[in-house]
């Protein structure tokens, strides 16, 4: 059976997957996955709360320091916790 | 640091590994997990006792893909490992896939990242302190680990100061290998024997670590020379010119070969598209021609020498090269000038070659090492099978 590959961060649609999955998208009204509409500022927001966490340079832009950021390994768990699926996770 | 809201209790928690991992003796990592406990019992008023039988506090399994939680694993790279907060259940997974390895700069750190994650089991969020171990991006292995006082202000915020010396095992001490094998005389090396100075030494993404001299390399294997070598560089490298300056591997994985003014940008063996490129665009701040250039494991920053000078390079910062470069190669503590090569190795240290000699850099002390015999010592003999 195939098993999931990584998610490589390439342009902005990878970069918001990415920036769901770990809790920087605060609102289903900006959820990738459902098709909604996303405002640029949310966007612009959720790059900025990123970078800010990563200790980057707050510019906002999905450059190239950011993306590599981005695919660097890490911790599956979420960087901003209180929404998303990851917290609905129970043991058994 | 960030609490996640919840935590533990008790202050004597147990823990099992349900599943091993399929790359490593279960033995090896039974003792990598205690160690990753030990990180937080030493600091904090906790305990934590391996069992087999019964019900367990937190449960650690590494598994592949989906596996039962919805959050499933995502293959080499990517997500390393997961963990729930007290409030779930504390468990840790760790994905199977990854290259799990102890004491060894290749694959993932199995130490650092369990390490974290039972953080998280203990209530850690991740932090914003890009040096503490509660960060959620990888760092690489770091041979000298040791907890950030951002880490140990959260745990203690949550159980308190250790109040009585913690029971279990010593502090971790590391097992890597740390000096070269000498060479048992029955390499390939030939024209290196004769004379044993190089142009630069080059350690890939794959481990493999290639001497460059002239228009030829050599393959290494761990005391000589491959059989099959010398070979030809512009043959086998893409149009990779000979006599070239200095070449490292980043942390990207890419291997770069820098000659002149320009650099050229190796995946494996297979030269990248579009190079060569100026070293100017490439490496703003660092001059033509260098003398070498390495990572150095201490910090993961690429160093280049020249002369009596070096500069340090760090990609991601603005400007890559601080103002206060270049510095002088004295203040690394017995290096000398106008060094011909310089590489990481795969045992962790770094090793600098000049006229046929190489020293042993102690990242520790910051100096070369002290040995029998001592450095600088001939590299024919130590690197290449020469008798």
């Amino acid at each position: 059976e195939a098993l999931p590959t990584k998610l490589e961060i390439s342009g902005t649609t990878t970069a918001l997957l990415y920036l769901d999955k770990f809790g920087y998208m605060n609102s289903t009204a900006t959820n990738p996955e459902n098709g909604a509409l996303l405002s640029e500022a949310a966007v612009r927001q959720a790059i900025l709360d990123f970078q800010a966490f990563a200790g980057l340079n707050q510019t906002g832009n999905l450059d190239q320091e950011t993306v590599e950021m981005m695919n660097r390994p890490r911790c599956g768990n979420r960087d901003i916790i209180g929404h998303g699926p990851n917290t609905r996770r129970r043991k058994r | 640091y960030a609490l996640q809201g919840s935590r533990w209790r008790v202050r004597d928690l147990t823990y099992q590994i349900s599943k091993y991992p399929t790359g490593l003796k279960a033995s090896d990592v039974d003792e990598e997990v205690a160690n990753a406990f030990k990180v937080w019992e030493d600091v904090s008023n906790l305990t934590f006792r391996p069992t087999t039988t019964g019900k367990v506090h937190i449960d650690i399994r590494f598994e592949k893909g989906e596996h039962g939680d919805g959050d499933p694993f995502d293959g080499r790279g990517g997500t390393l490992a997961h963990a729930y907060f007290p409030i779930y259940g504390g468990d840790a997974h760790f994905d199977d896939t990854e290259q799990w390895t102890i004491d060894s700069f290749a694959g993932t750190n199995l130490f650092q990242v369990a390490a974290h994650e039972f953080g998280h089991s203990l209530g850690l969020s991740h932090s914003d302190v890009r040096s503490a171990l509660m960060a959620p991006f990888y760092r690489g292995y770091e041979r000298n680990f040791e907890l950030d006082d951002d880490d140990t202000r959260a745990i203690q915020a949550l159980y308190g100061k250790r109040e009585s010396p913690s029971q279990s095992t010593p502090s971790r001490v590391p097992t890597a290998a740390t000096t070269r094998r000498p060479s048992t005389g029955a390499g390939t090396a030939g024209v290196l024997c004769s004379d044993a100075s190089v142009d630069t030494i080059v350690t890939m993404a794959d481990k493999n670590t290639y001497v460059f001299k002239g228009s030829q390399y050599w393959l290494l294997t761990d005391s000589s020379t491959a059989p099959g070598y010398p070979r030809s560089t512009t043959a086998d490298w893409g149009g990779l010119p000979g006599n070239l300056d200095a070449a490292f591997t980043w942390s990207n994985g890419k291997t770069y070969f820098l000659k002149g003014s320009e650099y050229w940008r190796f995946s494996n063996m297979t030269m990248d598209p579009g190079y060569p490129k100026p070293i100017s665009k490439g490496f703003a701040g660092i001059p033509d021609n260098v003398d070498s250039a390495f990572v150095w494991s201490g910090n993961g920053k690429i160093y280049f020498f020249k002369n009596d000078k070096y500069w340090r390079f760090e990609p991601t910062a603005r400007p890559p090269v601080g103002a206060k470069y270049p510095k002088d190669v004295s203040n690394w503590e017995g290096i000398p000038n106008n060094i011909d090569a310089a590489l990481q190795y795969s045992n962790g240290f770094t090793y600098f070659f000049k006229d046929g000699m190489y020293w042993r850099f102690n990242d520790r002390t910051f100096r070369i090492d002290t040995a029998d015999p001592p450095f600088p010592r001939p590299a024919g003999y130590w690197w290449f099978g020469c008798e």
